[in-house]
């Protein structure tokens, strides 16, 4: 996190705010309904409390307007700049203008959703600037994130609490949940959900987000929303069809198929869809083998073969992962092919296997194919 | 035998480019057309802007740096007066 230094932050913990107009995208109550929520997240985890007025000058004044709206920064209608805040002082300082060009929703992935844009600006009118943490609710370009389950991230309560300490009247009863962190390529003990290729990019998943090596070998970490807004969080399994150019994701009983940005037309399917039995409730790992055209379904130490070909379950499966790759032992996380090599991971590490010598070559770290 | 047409920005993407630094990330006009000293700027400029969002940092615009100046963001500079 950042803040904007100098000490720009209020000298008070009872801030007004001023709804001074409202946008056609939604109606006065939605509006007024959803701003308070905004607020209530920074509210939430400090001593901060927040007081509407309806005339006169708040602190933080709300407008909506496009193009020049009477400051030096005039937006540029839709799409690029959303809104922008001040940071807080007198006059002009805390207040957060949004750009009316914009299409503002309360619930939809189509256009963005007001929530948490405000969210957003209002960080900036309580003192923080932006995040290089893209898991952070400051980083400066949007990405949905479902409204009924948003938990303020850990980044950005650490930057919230540097400038006004944390919220002193919790309920002991009723603890917050806890923020989430922004997972580390860097931390040793990281434990992948998932692993694939994609049209010759490796792709990493964790939680809400996903890594990807650029050409230069750079991991590049994004929410898994910011490219795939229908696609799940904190998924089980994830593989890429090749000939049919398709990502799957896998979590629970549930499959998604991806063609490029976009979900796949009636997914997401359930498993069975996949030619997995009905027993089969969750599974840990999944890879396509482009050579023999099979899709291989890991259920911690065990596994199906799926034919994609003719399109059946081969027989005499489930095996034992040993069984198939000898000098594999443990759980599978994630799995893939790559450069015609099998990369099996167990926890934080991973097993390189030869199909062709049919033996394990090397046992991996995660930071051998994931850099630092 | 060349290796083929050289990749050039689309002129809206230059002024996209241009834009976006000027507004979040403080590129400031330099003298002179083409002075050594303005493309160097400008390249300072973009290396900021690709170690702020984690990219590979080149001090030249590829497709992944001018996908992220494509997204919807927030006005706030990274980089104020």
């Amino acid at each position: 996190y950042t803040t904007f230094g100098e000490g720009l932050k209020w000298p008070k913990n009872q801030l007004t705010y001023r709804i001074v107009n409202y946008t056609p995208d939604l109606s006065q109550a939605e509006v007024d309904s959803v701003l308070g929520k905004a607020l209530q997240v920074w509210a939430r985890v400090t001593p901060l409390k927040f007081t509407r007025i309806s005339s006169g000058d708040a602190d933080i004044m709300i407008s909506f307007g496009a193009g020049s709206h009477g400051d030096y920064y005039p937006f540029d209608g839709p799409g690029g700049t959303l809104a922008h805040a001040f940071a807080p002082s007198a006059g002009i300082g805390g207040d957060a203008h949004f750009d009316e060009d914009e299409l503002f929703t309360s619930s939809s992935t189509k256009g963005y959703l007001l929530f948490l844009v405000a969210a957003h600006e209002f960080g900036h009118s309580l003192g923080l600037s932006h995040s290089s943490d893209p898991g952070a609710l400051m980083y400066p370009t949007y990405s949905y994130r479902d409204p009924n389950t948003f938990v303020l991230p850990r980044d950005d309560v650490n930057g919230i609490q540097s400038l006004y300490g944390p919220n002193t009247d919790v309920n002991p009863d009723k603890p917050a949940p806890p923020p989430p962190v922004t997972p580390d390529a860097c931390d040793p003990s990281l434990v992948l959900d998932a692993v694939s290729t994609l049209r010759g990019e490796k792709i990493f998943f964790k939680n809400s987000f996903f890594w990807r090596i650029s050409g230069s070998g750079q991991a590049e970490q994004h929410l898994i929303k910011s490219f795939w807004t229908d696609a799940p969080d904190n998924i089980d399994a994830a593989y890429e069809n090749t000939a049919q150019d398709k990502l799957y994701l896998i979590k629970d009983q549930k499959v998604w198929a991806l063609f490029g940005y976009d979900l796949v037309q009636g997914y997401p399917k359930s498993l069975s869809s996949l030619g997995l039995p009905t027993k089969v409730k969750k599974i840990s790992a999944a890879l396509y083998d482009k050579n023999t055209r099979k899709t291989l379904f890991f259920t911690d130490n065990y596994y199906y073969s799926y034919d994609e070909s003719r399109k059946v379950m081969d027989k005499g499966y489930p095996k034992l992962v040993e069984q198939g790759f000898p000098g594999v032992t443990g759980k599978i996380t994630a799995a893939f092919q790559y450069n015609g090599l099998t990369y099996l991971y167990s926890g934080n590490r991973v097993f390189e296997y030869s199909p062709t010598s049919k033996k394990v070559t090397r046992v991996l770290s995660n930071s051998y194919l994931l850099p630092c | 035998v060349h290796s083929g047409p050289i990749s050039r920005q689309a002129d809206n993407d230059d002024a996209l480019i241009q834009s976006y630094l000027k507004k979040f990330y403080n590129l400031t006009e330099q003298t002179g057309p083409h002075s050594k000293g303005r493309t160097n700027h400008m390249s300072e400029k973009i290396a900021e802007m690709q170690k702020f969002f984690g990219l590979t940092v080149t001090g030249t615009v590829d497709q992944e740096t001018l996908q992220v100046m494509k997204k919807p963001r927030c006005g706030v500079p990274e980089v104020a007066q």
